[in-house]
């Protein structure tokens, strides 16, 4: 789990069964001590492996969402919420809401964020992400090896990198490069493998370096299923590419969806699989 | 069920705020510690790694 702060934006990401919501309040309530108010919100989050173990208010989308609407304060008066993905049951779907009040100035400009989620890890990779047992290190020093022999270091070279290996398994990594973040976390088991990453970016950047960072993601893991979900400014079209990068990889497009929200810009879901 | 406690896909928060002049004093990033503990305690997390520069603060949490 990754938390970011600054000066005027708090972003936190949760991968276990936590219940993220219940700190709306109480950043809201810190928020004032500096002087500052919510003027915008965005909440995302995948398809649930297990819905069952959910704790309140993360039971389901539909609870989420209202007590998103009911711990809000009123000056965030555009809201909305929305599931993309394919209308069966089956397949992975993308949740979002979004709220922001008048001058809806969530998102900047030319920024696009990339959350990339990957499951059923190739197992010869994902065993990279094992402490050896009982090796008497800390989770700072196995974390650095972890970064480094794994090929998630490769990935941003420029970053500055905040690493850990929990034990006996697992892995989490924030890149701090400039203003910009970059995050991934590795649940490596067999059963139920799973690895995140996400970053943030401008649309002005160049978009070929861009797939090329998503290429050395994937081949760091090599999942059997995976999803990318784009956030751009609205008429933006920074997602174009993906598709045919992850094709290039073996990957296969199963659905594709986008949505707008307010002040958030336009949502790109796409899901894939493996062809293997 | 998850056997280990772990869900898989990640939910993400994402606050945006403003004041007056939210960058002059540096804004969220004056919240102490203690502060963000506290916080994180809501939510079943803990700081186990951090690091910031001149733009934002990151933390590494463990559930």
């Amino acid at each position: 789990s990754s938390l970011f702060v600054y000066p005027t934006k708090i972003i936190i990401k949760t991968c276990g069964t936590t219940q993220l919501l219940k700190s709306l309040r109480p950043l809201v309530e810190s928020a004032a001590t500096v002087g500052l108010t919510l003027s915008g919100c965005r909440y995302t989050r995948g398809t649930f492996i297990f819905p069952g173990v959910q704790p309140f208010p993360h039971t389901s989308f539909k609870d989420e969402v209202f007590y998103l609407e009911e711990n809000l304060p009123d000056n965030l008066v555009y809201r909305k919420a929305a599931v993309l993905g394919p209308r069966s049951a089956a397949g992975e779907k993308w949740h979002v809401f979004s709220a922001c009040d008048d001058s809806c100035t969530l998102m900047e400009d030319d920024s696009y964020t990339v959350e990339i989620c990957m499951t059923e890890l190739d197992r010869v990779l994902a065993k990279k992400f094992f402490r050896r047992f009982d090796d008497r290190r800390t989770g700072d020093s196995v974390g650095k090896e972890m970064t480094d022999v794994t090929g998630i270091r490769d990935v941003n070279r420029k970053a500055l990198i905040c690493d850990y290996a929990f034990d006996p398994c697992g892995y989490s990594m924030n890149g701090l490069a400039g203003g910009r973040y970059s995050t991934v976390h590795v649940t490596p088991e067999d059963d139920f493998s799973y690895a995140s990453f996400e970053c943030v970016g401008s649309v002005y950047d160049d978009r070929e370096e861009f797939l090329r960072l998503l290429q050395k993601v994937v081949k760091v893991f090599r999942p059997a299923k995976l999803s990318v979900a784009t956030t751009c400014p609205t008429g933006n079209d920074f997602w174009k590419g993906t598709a045919k990068t992850m094709e290039s990889l073996g990957m296969r497009l199963r659905s594709r969806a986008a949505d707008e929200f307010p002040g958030a810009g336009t949502v790109v879901f796409q899901a894939f699989s493996s062809r293997r | 069920m998850a056997v280990s406690g772990f869900e898989g896909f990640e939910k993400r928060l994402e606050l945006y705020f403003s004041g007056d002049d939210p960058a002059a004093g540096n804004g969220l990033r004056r919240l102490n510690f203690y502060t963000i503990e506290k916080i994180l305690h809501t939510v079943q997390c803990t700081v186990v790694s951090a690091v910031g520069n001149d733009f934002f603060d990151s933390y590494v949490l463990s559930e």
